[in-house]
């Protein structure tokens, strides 16, 4: 699951 | 990564390069807005204050340095640069860009997915690129003869974001657990500030005229 914090986009 | 947000993010490096390309070649920023530069700058340095903890990929690495790399460049060339700096038209150039930051300040501190330092100045960074191009629109409007470069330029920076609503579309249905309302907010707010310059420049081309936005 991809946490909230994972910003991976620009 | 999907084709829009590819897409998305390559016009966003195409509309950086068009402004660099005008500005370094031509030694000209007639018409582009220092205070919208200012304000990137300072919506790529509070968001990639992930650079130095969080790998993502070699991709994601290199496009936050180009981003950060060209928006300081951009505001050096305007500011500094001895011939450039005097094409700039600060009188032309008014609007209070100042007064967009503290209510973007405010508003991640009270609405942010998580209270934590670099959560809040990501969350900072989506409000102000969200209204960072008002003093832009405003700069086009004032001037309303708009040079290639400079139309070029704004139009790209639409399609960069249109083609990211795109990609959460895409996401929403392809990923689980893909929800962030205040990034899909705030971008839905940026795209259709270009909407007005949209109808024009698509106008423009189809007639094949001079882009110009009326009085």
């Amino acid at each position: 699951e991809a946490k909230d914090e994972d910003h991976d986009e620009l | 990564m999907n084709i829009f947000r590819l897409a998305g993010d390559m016009t966003h490096l195409f509309s950086v390069l068009v402004l660099l390309l005008k500005i370094h070649t031509i030694k000209s920023c007639a018409g582009i807005s220092l205070k919208t530069q200012e304000l990137y700058a300072l919506v790529f340095a509070t968001r990639y204050l992930d650079i130095f903890t969080d790998y993502i990929s070699l991709y994601n690495t290199c496009m936050k340095l180009i981003f950060l790399g060209s928006s300081f460049s951009i505001v050096w060339y305007i500011r500094r640069h001895k011939i450039v700096r005097r094409s700039y038209d600060k009188e032309q150039d008014t609007f209070r860009h100042h007064f967009l930051i503290l209510p973007c300040i405010i508003l991640a501190l009270l609405i942010n997915e998580k209270f934590t330092v670099k959560e809040v100045m990501w969350t900072f960074s989506l409000y102000l690129e969200a209204v960072a191009i008002l003093p832009q629109l405003v700069l086009l409007q004032r001037t309303r003869n708009i040079d290639n470069l400079t139309g070029q330029y704004i139009f790209l920076l639409g399609a960069y974001r249109s083609l990211y609503i795109l990609n959460w579309i895409y996401r929403y249905f392809t990923e689980q657990h893909y929800v962030h309302w205040i990034t899909w907010i705030s971008g839905l707010v940026q795209t259709l500030l270009y909407a007005d310059f949209f109808y024009y420049y698509f106008h423009s081309w189809k007639n094949n005229e001079k882009l110009q936005l009326p009085a």
